[in-house]
């Protein structure tokens, strides 16, 4: 999980 | 990163500044589904609510601004500033068709019961069927103007590269994400009948245009 979110996709 | 998600994204980028060129240059949108513009803007929304939230990487946070910017230009070009020139007559898919059931699925099925990450989930499944009202207005006129085709095939193009980043990163990192790669399959077949139009007709220099 990066920050707060788990998506480091576009 | 790997060359398939940046050429991905680039592709991306290239189908929504070549779109946002075409309306504005022209100043028409004849051809180009407002619907279908709206559920971008909608699937870009959705999806970069994390800009708010947490930073990854500068080219992350550039690429969301530029898309969402890009995205809810072309929209107020459509809606508003060339309203005009815009063929509400061809562009009746009914959205929502594509908007309840995607809305429900993502409450359905999703990685995390979260409000980002029900949003998110939401952004995947729309974005996987947001292309359809366009393509039927493409069935509905019969024909498509040639700038709209190569539009439409950076953005199919782009969705099948990141099929390719997503074995990539399987095999070299071990991530998948199921959500992703099962309603990138599903956006991906639904362009297979255009690419095989813009292969076979476009690029032999032809008109698209389909038998009415």
């Amino acid at each position: 999980v990066i920050g707060q979110t788990r998506h480091d996709e576009l | 990163m790997n060359i398939f998600r940046l050429t991905g994204d680039l592709s991306h980028l290239a189908a929504i500044i070549i779109l946002l060129l075409k309306i504005w240059k022209s100043r028409s949108c004849a051809g180009i589904s407002g619907k279908s513009q709206v559920l971008f803007a909608l699937v870009f929304t959705t999806r970069y609510l994390d800009l708010l939230t947490s930073f990854i990487s500068l080219y992350n946070t550039t690429m969301k601004v530029i898309y969402i910017g890009c995205s809810y230009a072309t929209v107020y070009l459509i809606y508003m500033k060339l309203k005009a020139t815009y063929d509400g007559n061809h562009d009746t898919f009914r959205v929502e068709f594509l908007i309840v059931p995607v809305g429900g699925l993502a409450f359905l099925v999703n990685h995390d019961f979260s409000p980002l990450e029900i949003l998110w989930t939401f952004s995947i499944y729309l974005e996987s069927v947001a292309i359809l009202p366009q393509l039927f207005m493409i069935s509905k006129t019969g024909e498509a103007e040639t700038i709209t085709t190569h539009y439409l095939f950076f953005l199919g193009l782009y969705r099948a590269l990141y099929l390719i980043n997503w074995i990539w990163r399987f095999y070299f990192e071990g991530f998948f994400d199921m959500i992703a790669i099962v309603a990138g399959v599903v956006q991906t077949i639904l362009y297979c009948d255009f690419f095989y139009l813009y292969v076979t007709k476009v690029l032999k220099g032809k008109k698209l245009s389909l038998p009415a």
